[in-house]
């Protein structure tokens, strides 16, 4: 695992709890609401599952912690997409807070109802970029979440001893988090 | 400086449909290594400068393998859990071409590897 220069993380009261909203202007059309912020709400959860923080949808976006949108090419931010695949999303460093994804990818939500080739798992992405968010760099660890590359049409959201020890060593372990059970997992899925 | 027939019988990584339009033209550098001249190359610095392997590049970027990119090869490989060969072979190009985050990859500060 790998941290940012300084090792930024969010820094709130105890319980932490951070907040995230979807931007009013910056959406894609052909995800249903429900299905995005099903999505969302998992990717977030699989963090929450291991760390002591809690993250909850807001309504108001201008206020939310994390701020996500979809945007294409230059959008402002001097990391401009580059259309169809390339690059597909960034996320920054904390306290940023900022989560953008590439307009112009065909994000998928299930490969059942999506058959594009070029089809990028939206749940995948979305856990890897919450990575970032809460202050992880890259993995050299292939089958790690935080490894930057993914293969179109392919699902990885689960996240992997190394993702797991990156972020607890920045915000401690939740207190229902057993490794064990991610070890007979990672064990499982090696196999 | 391979044909094109050469990557199709090579591999089938790079023919596969995942092959990312962005960054294709890159598999046209393939075996490329330390002195090679090949049309394009200062793409492929471009890629190096964005997420990380490369510091600064000069005004006028050439298309010599020089050893400023064999240097970036060699980090990218040993970055990503790749055999390091310091030149772009299949599994590196394969890598290089994928989708990926826009994050640069070089910042750490501390890694673990396991």
């Amino acid at each position: 695992f790998a941290y940012f220069p300084g090792e930024p993380r969010w820094n709130r009261p105890n319980p932490m709890s951070l907040s995230y909203a979807f931007s009013p202007d910056h959406m894609i059309s052909y995800l249903t609401a429900s299905d995005m912020r099903a999505v969302f709400q998992r990717a977030f959860s699989r963090w929450a599952a291991v760390i002591p923080v809690s993250f909850y949808e807001a309504q108001d976006y201008h206020s939310a912690d994390v701020k996500i949108g979809f945007y294409s090419g230059d959008h402002g931010d001097g990391q401009p997409f580059d259309g169809v695949l390339g690059v597909l999303a960034h996320a920054f460093s904390p306290e940023s807070g900022r989560f953008h994804l590439d307009a112009a990818e065909t994000w998928a939500v299930d490969f059942g109802n999506q058959k594009s080739r070029m089809a990028v798992d939206l749940e995948s992405v979305a856990t890897h970029e919450i990575g970032h968010v809460l202050g992880l760099g890259h993995s050299s660890v292939k089958e790690a979440i935080m490894y930057p590359s993914l293969i179109p049409r392919t699902k990885k959201v689960d996240l992997r001893v190394d993702d797991v020890e990156g972020v607890q060593a920045l915000y401690g372990s939740n207190p229902n988090f057993r490794f064990s059970s991610l070890l007979a997992s990672e064990t499982s899925s090696n196999q | 400086r391979p044909s094109p027939g050469s990557l199709t019988e090579k591999s089938t990584v790079l023919t596969a449909d995942h092959i990312n339009a962005t960054w294709h033209q890159f598999q046209k550098f393939l075996d490329a290594s330390t002195g090679s001249h090949v049309t394009g190359l200062s793409e492929l610095k471009k890629y190096f400068k964005l997420f990380g392997y490369i510091a600064a590049l000069d005004t006028n970027v050439t298309d010599t393998f020089d050893e400023r990119l064999e240097s970036a090869v060699i980090r990218y490989q040993s970055k990503l859990g790749l055999p390091v060969t310091g030149k772009l072979d299949l599994d590196t190009l394969s890598q290089i071409m994928l989708p990926r985050c826009g994050m640069s990859d070089t910042h750490e500060l501390h890694t673990t590897r396991h």
